[in-house]
């Protein structure tokens, strides 16, 4: 996409792919060709350097927008709560996982909430990555309601003297009113024992191989529990995730970490270049 | 709706006569789009939409029907022809046991769905073992013994072994104890990770399944048709379990991947209980994906 080709419309229609393929929502595409088509034909843009350059730039503009930063909420007092949630199977158990190896090795005495208390041995896979990690789980009986155990939980955290408190939950597909509310519940409990503040981070965990879908999902999500960020999990696969750049868009949620694989150390901070950059790869 | 958009694109066509290019070019726009939002694969569309173009042009605007009418019926039927006329039942060998192998990206539901395969089965009347054979995910042997006492199904585990070696002991212990249908259920892999891509296919050669399905999560985007196609060319899958349809995503990847891997879809998942097991209907896929 580089060189000094000339702009054609058929220069247009490979990055009109590369982002459809990217899955960038449509009309997030279509709107920056169009942006694109305009600044061509006013003479504004000289080769195809320059268009990429420009599609880049709009992007990063729209990632950067409001001073989006992938820097996580610090608690003015501890501990700092972060509570994770999502749909099935995205990465959640594993991104709370890495993010506690993270902020151990910064120094900082962490604590996981075994908030799932449904699926085939959720508490189990959480505990053993406690062990691997060799941070604290707090976790409740069996079928206990996932509320408790985060009231146990936050208890726990203030009496070790946590810096920080991370919330594993239940994979939940935003369609399921029941489920929701049951997250509601949570996140209630969660204000209710932090002296009326919310978690200081809300998370949702999308996989980066999910399409169109993750805005329905960023959408009922935001709406339930307000959601203060991103984790794109699974961008070590070939897909790469560009629907986050809608979600930012629309719903003006920033992305703060990025998964890179299954071990301790797979988790990054968000980077808009690096990840605009792979778009185009 | 697309029925609803290509409504207003027909709006000035009246009367009789037939559909003229200009006619189908702006209709054929719409049905690009809804395919796009819905999650197939681009090239897929490419290919689709030249189809539709191909049936839809110079087709008479027959009495009592409306042109976008027809336009969405032409769709509708290429679309569920593609999906994939029939349904495809499992297959089961002549010589016990019938090895089933479940494979997939991480967190598609394989795990799950294996424990719902081995419900439907034993109610069929069939006595099936599942086999743990991922040794990689924290806790997944547990998961898979916590499902298969869910579905009161055995599960067969061998302690410090590589999956190959387990899922060579786990057919004998079939053999051994007369289960007439081994599960196997793997580790998630990336189709671009080449030693684990290795792995499953040793397990392949050593087993020799019956049936090499494929676990895919409906929500799955463009990315599906390069995950199918890296799984089906290192294995030359039987079939594709669609899984979490109980969501709302519109679930475009079936035709993304049914067009460029051509295996049927055998299942659908519906749900996290062990029940939520469902056979694959194209017709009502079809018009899940047109919305
Ligand atoms: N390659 C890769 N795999 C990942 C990544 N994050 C998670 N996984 C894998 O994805 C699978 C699902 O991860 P989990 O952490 O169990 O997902 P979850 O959202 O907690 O799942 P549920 O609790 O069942 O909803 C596991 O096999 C993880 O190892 C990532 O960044 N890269
Ligand atoms: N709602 C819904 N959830 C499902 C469905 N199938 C699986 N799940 C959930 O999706 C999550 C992942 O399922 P698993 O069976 O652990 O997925 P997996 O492919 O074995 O994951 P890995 O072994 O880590 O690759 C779990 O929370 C399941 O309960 C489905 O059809 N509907
Ligand atoms: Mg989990
Ligand atoms: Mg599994």
């Amino acid at each position: 996409f580089t060189g000094r080709g000339k702009i054609d419309e058929e220069l247009l229609e490979e990055l009109e792919e590369a982002l459809i393929g990217a899955d960038l929502n449509i009309h997030t595409t279509m709107r920056a060709l169009d942006e694109l088509r305009a600044m061509v034909a006013d003479k504004r843009l000289k080769d195809a350097t320059d268009v990429t350059d420009h599609l880049k730039r709009f992007l990063w503009d729209t990632l950067m927008a409001g001073g989006a930063s992938p820097v996580l909420s610090v608690a003015p007092s501890a501990p700092t709560v972060y509570l994770i949630v999502g749909v099935n199977g995205v990465g959640k158990t594993t991104s709370v996982a890495k993010l506690a190896y993270k902020l151990q090795r910064e120094g900082k005495r962490v604590v996981l909430a075994a908030a799932d208390t449904f699926r085939a041995a959720a508490v189990e896979q959480l505990a053993l990555w406690g062990e691997r990690v060799g941070v604290e789980v707090v976790k409740g009986r069996d079928g206990a309601d996932p509320a408790a155990v985060v009231f146990d939980a936050i208890q726990a955290a203030k009496a070790r003297k946590a810096d920080y408190l991370l919330i594993d939950t239940a994979g939940r597909l935003h369609n399921k009113s029941h489920l929701m509310e049951e997250l509601k519940k949570i996140n209630r409990v969660v204000m209710r024992e932090l002296g009326g503040r919310s978690a200081d981070e809300t998370l949702l965990v999308l996989d980066a191989t999910t399409g169109q879908n993750a805005v329905n999902q960023a959408r009922e999500f935001k709406s339930a529990v307000s959601i203060t960020g991103l984790i794109l999990a699974k961008l070590d696969g070939t897909a790469r995730g560009g629907i986050v750049i809608t979600i930012k868009d629309e719903l003006n949620v920033p992305i703060k970490l990025i998964g890179t694989g299954e071990k301790p150390g797979d988790m990054e901070y968000f980077d808009a270049q690096t990840f605009i950059d792979a778009l185009f790869e | 709706s697309l029925a609803d958009k290509l409504q207003d694109v027909f709006k000035k066509l009246s009367g009789k006569g037939a559909l003229t290019e200009a006619d189908v070019a702006e209709a054929l726009r719409e049905v690009r789009l809804g395919l796009l939002e819905a999650d197939v694969n681009f090239k897929v569309v490419k290919d689709f939409i030249g189809r539709i173009r191909e049936r839809a042009v110079g087709v008479d605007i027959l009495e009592g029907l409306h042109p976008a009418q027809q336009v969405i019926k032409i769709v509708d039927e290429e679309l569920t022809a593609l999906l994939g006329g029939e349904q495809a039942p499992l297959s089961f060998s002549a010589k016990s046991p019938t090895v089933i192998m479940l494979c997939g990206l991480q967190g598609a539901g394989k795990t799950t769905h294996a424990g719902k395969l081995a419900q439907m089965l034993r109610k069929q009347g069939r006595n099936p073992l599942l086999v743990a054979a991922d040794i990689y995910r924290p806790a997944a042997i547990k998961q898979l013994q916590v499902v298969g006492e869910q579905v009161r199904t055995p599960v067969f585990t061998l302690d410090g072994a590589d999956p190959t070696k387990i899922a060579q002991a786990g057919v004998a212990e079939a053999i051994r104890a007369g289960n007439d249908i081994v599960i196997l259920d793997t580790a998630g892999r990336l189709q671009i990770d080449e030693t684990l891509m290795a792995e499953l296919q040793r397990i392949k050669v050593a087993v020799k399944p019956q049936e090499i399905l494929l676990v895919v999560d409906a929500m799955t985007g463009q990315e599906a048709v390069a995950v199918a196609q890296g799984f089906h060319e290192a294995l030359d899958v039987t079939g594709l379990i669609l899984t979490k349809l109980d969501g709302d995503t519109r679930g475009g990847a079936a035709l993304s991947i049914k067009s460029v891997v051509g295996r049927p879809i055998k299942f659908v998942g519906v749900g996290e209980k062990m029940d939520a097991l469902e056979v694959f209907h194209p017709d009502r896929m079809a018009s899940r994906i047109l919305g």
